[in-house]
């Protein structure tokens, strides 16, 4: 059964898609079959892949609107296996909401459960219908969280979005746990955030940290695997410490 | 008659309520009167002036659902008149899309225009139904954008978006400017990001760039206005040259 994890935080630009794709590649580094899931309209998980897709090329949204199975929608790349979304996903936003349909996400991946050992949802900075899928699909929420005043702010609306969930639509979601993103040994900033969270959250915060590092948005621009474009760097350290931490514990 | 300046991008965390807030107190210290509108469920420009509402005090929500007038929402805080938001705001969403209702905004701020010179929208990281109003209203779009791949990826889709807009329900509305933002003078990225920004936008790229700056983040920490927490800060430097640039053009 793969564990299925949707990785969201309504603040935005926190580090989300950055997580969900430099996650998928870790894993897959060390040997685990991974699915992302691209719930985001901006496409970003996509592009970081390599998949900017024309408005009208198959995506989630015609896998949400319930057109052929998942497998029809994966697209193997190089480096990770993804259902990549782009800019039209925002045209069925109003159809799903209308139709509370809440549970296509879950409904659509379920024949994929034993192909797959990790499946990642990377969410959009919002709690749309799309969030609400990936929470009503996934076993575990993990949440990106970057330094500062607004990051700290919106944790305690999360939770309680992440808690309506668990009693409405899906009993077994848990917290697996908050992330510290972009952080940055110099600045007392971080220090004071990550203080902050382990006062919050004591036994949710991960051990790993992802430090701020150039490596990790220079692949990006490149299209490329952190994990190829820089082995040595911060980031993929970072993200293979994170991949050891959730396999492992 | 106000200049109405809607701040956005749905790229998330790229500065849209930074520059709204920031903005604000530079045009209140150079004699401006302005008015900062909260347009995202966040409530991030809010609690930034001190104002974190519990769920049922007043909020924008009220006023979308034409529950009195704008007066009655303005909260004059010490260093920036402000129509504030909370969490409570997405359980209009629904209502208003469903309405179709894309002038509210604009109709219900009609009686201020001459008690102000400025009214600026900060908006969510989502062309939802909130940003729609703040374009419909407003007469100018001033575009955030930080470095990095992801924040110029988004930006075609958003210019489409302003021209939908423009086309249909606001002919009047124009590009202000984009504006780069968290420029680091020491990051390579930031450069490249800048030159990119200069080819795409000869004309409409502020010259004034926002360096990244802690105090402007401690400030927001404070919930103080950053013109009176650190006002030789560069933060502060740089958003009174943006508040000159935009008077004086
Ligand atoms: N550890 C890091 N070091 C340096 N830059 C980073 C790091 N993590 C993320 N970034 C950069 O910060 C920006 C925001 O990250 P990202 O887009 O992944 O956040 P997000 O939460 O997915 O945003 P959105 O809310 O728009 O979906 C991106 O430009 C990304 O390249
Ligand atoms: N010039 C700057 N220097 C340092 N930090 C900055 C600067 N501008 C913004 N920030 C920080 O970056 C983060 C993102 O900024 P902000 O929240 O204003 O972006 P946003 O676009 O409004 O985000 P959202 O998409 O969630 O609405 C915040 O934590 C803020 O404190
Ligand atoms: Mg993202
Ligand atoms: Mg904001």
């Amino acid at each position: 059964m793969a564990r299925k994890i949707a990785i969201t935080n309504q603040k935005g630009g926190v580090g989300k898609t950055t997580t969900a794709v430099c996650l998928a590649a870790a894993l897959r580094a060390i040997g685990k079959r991974t699915l992302l899931v691209d719930l985001d309209s901006q496409g970003n998980a996509s592009a970081a892949v390599g998949l900017i897709i024309e408005d009208d090329g198959p995506t989630l949204k015609d896998l949400l609107l319930e057109k052929g199975v998942a497998s029809d929608y994966i697209v193997a790349t190089g480096w990770t296996d993804i259902i990549p979304s782009n800019n039209a996903l925002k045209d069925v936003e109003e159809k799903l909401l209308r139709g509370q349909a809440f549970d296509r996400i879950k409904t659509a991946l379920q024949p994929l459960e034993t192909r797959y050992e990790f499946i990642l949802f990377d969410c959009p900075p919002s709690f749309n219908i799309f969030t609400k899928n990936a929470l009503v699909a996934a076993d575990e929420v993990l949440i990106p969280v970057d330094s500062g005043f607004f990051p700290l702010l919106g944790l305690k609306q999360l939770l309680e979005e992440v808690g309506y969930i668990r009693r409405g639509l899906n009993p077994s979601l848990g917290l697996l746990g908050v992330l510290a993103c972009k952080f940055d040994r110099r600045s007392s900033l971080s220090e004071q955030t990550y203080e902050a969270l382990k006062s919050h959250f004591p036994d949710k915060l991960f051990r790993t940290v992802i430090r701020v590092n150039v490596d990790i948005v220079k692949a990006q621009i490149t299209q490329q695997n952190l994990f190829e474009y820089s082995p040595s760097s911060k980031g993929a350290e970072d993200f293979l410490a994170l991949a050891k931490e959730i396999v492992h514990g």
